[in-house]
Formats: structure tokens, sequence, C-alpha cells
């Protein structure tokens, strides 16, 4: 289903972008 | 325990779920935090897809005759496209400030937004997927509704015309959505449901033979074989309707709070 196949794009990009912040953080801990 | 309730829901979510608790995390532990790096092109790419998902949303909805998909559908997308907006507003504020406090909080707000609304989305799409299910089920109770009228061998060859495919979809459907859903006692209740209507299907029709037999022969036994048949297709009736109750709880604490 197109739906999914979106959704599961959206959240990949979502991914992407948490773990750019995630990575700045991160070298301070 | 698993949160989302299907496996092709837990696919999608669960790993920016864990990401996103962990950004949570992170951030409490870095206080007030390093410098938030340029984050354009990501949530760039974010509000693409959010478009996307937008725009094959409405055609969901627009090509859908499920009238409650049609009702909430609107929101879940309406919830997406706001996390966007919040993702966008953070970026902006971290390029002018890559210390900024509230501009992390939004950043976290927005993940955390683009993760329920589609969440949300995902459960009107797959709720709406169990009632085409359930519909298939309530096809076979309207067949199996009219077993206690049939009283020739032309009526009872049509019955069998009518009700084979009937059955045959929703088993393939009950049968595909227990092997796609991630708590194991639902997943059990369906098949065990589906296994007792597949074994009870020919011993109806055999009761139901067996009855137009008497009834043509003018034989003793009539209200028995009558009674037999009622009971059988009360009996489907009841595994159908376990099927239909399980398919429509989509969390665990519904199940009696396990």
């Amino acid at each position: 289903e197109m739906i999914l196949e979106a959704a599961k794009s959206i959240i990949a990009a979502t991914s992407a972008l948490v773990r750019a912040a995630s990575a700045a953080q991160r070298e301070l801990i | 325990m698993p949160v989302f309730h299907t496996k092709i829901i837990e696919s999608i979510l669960e790993p920016v779920a864990q990401q996103v608790s962990r950004l949570v995390i992170l951030h409490e532990e870095a206080e007030d935090g390093n410098a938030m790096p340029d984050l354009a092109r990501p949530v760039q790419a974010v509000s693409l897809a959010v478009n996307n998902l937008v725009k094959v949303g409405h055609e969901t909805i627009e090509s859908s005759d499920d009238a409650i998909l049609r009702h909430d559908m609107p929101g879940a997308l309406h919830r997406v496209e706001t996390a966007a907006t919040l993702l966008q507003q953070a970026s902006d504020m971290l390029r002018a400030d890559p210390y900024s406090g509230p501009a992390r909080k939004k950043l976290i707000e927005g993940s955390r937004g683009i993760l329920q609304g589609t969440s949300a989305l995902l459960l009107c799409f797959d709720e709406s997927e169990v009632r085409k299910i359930v519909k298939e089920c309530k096809k076979v109770l309207d067949y199996l509704g009219v077993a206690e009228v049939i009283d020739t061998m032309e009526d009872l060859v049509q019955f069998l015309r009518d009700i084979s495919p009937a059955l045959s979809r929703a088993a393939r459907e009950v049968a595909a959505r227990a092997s796609e859903l991630t708590h194991p006692p639902h997943a059990e209740i369906l098949t065990q449901c589906l296994e007792s209507v597949k074994q009870l299907a020919p011993v109806l029709i055999c009761s139901m033979k067996i009855y137009i037999h008497i009834l043509t022969e003018g034989g003793k036994g009539m209200e028995e074989a009558a009674e037999n048949r009622n009971y059988l297709a009360q009996r489907m009736a009841d595994e159908i309707h376990e099927i239909i109750r399980v398919l429509q709880l989509t969390s665990y604490v519904e199940d009696g709070g396990e």
C-alpha cells in the first residue's frame, strides 16, 4: 500500500534527523 | 512486550520510537547541550516526506468508502503536518542560535509529533483494513443465518455456492491477520477459532443434508436433525463472533487487562 511506503519514508527521514541531532549531544556525554 | 499491535506498524515505528527516546535522554544528560549542527537538510527531507504522505493520505481518503477512515485520517495528517512545522521552526531557530533551548524543545516535540501522527495515521489505516476483514466475516454470518430455512437439495447447493467463497475469503484474510499480530495470545485465538470454523463447516453441511433427507423421506427424527443443524450453525457463528471481537482489539489492555 502506498500509505505504508509513504509512512516508511517519513520515518526514515525523521530517523536521520534525530540521529543528526543526537550526534552533537552524544559528544558531550 | 511490544507496543505496536501489528508487525508492519512495529517495523515502521519501533526504530524511530527508540531514537526519539534516546534523543530526549541525551538532551537531559547534556543539560545545556552542545552546539547543534545545521539541521536544515534533514528537516527539508522530513518536510518532503510529509508532503508526500499528506498527498497519499488524501488520495486514500478520496478513494475510500470507509466513513470512519474518511473522518479520522485528516486529523492524523494534520498532526504530522503540525509536527513538520515545529521541526522547521526548530531548524530556523538553531541556525540563528545553535545553543537555543526552546529550539531543542521544538525539535523533540516535532520528532515526537511525527512519530505520534504517523502512528495515528497507520492505526487509522490498519483499523480500516480490519473493518474490511470484519465485513467478510459478517457475510459468512449472514449466510449461516439462513441455514435453518434450507429445506431442499437445490437450496442447499445454492447455499454452498454462496457460503464457500465467502468462507474461503474470510479464512484467508483472518489467517493473514493472525500472522501479522505482535501479541501471540490474540493470534492464537484467531487461529484456533478459524480452525474450529473449518472443522465445523463440513459437519454443518452434513447435518443440513440429513435434515433435508429426513424431511423428504418423511422419516422420524426431523426435530432432532433440525436441532443438530441449528446447534452447529450457532457454534460456527459463535466462533466467528469471537474472531470479530479479537480482530478489533488493538491494545492488550482491552483483552482483560493483560
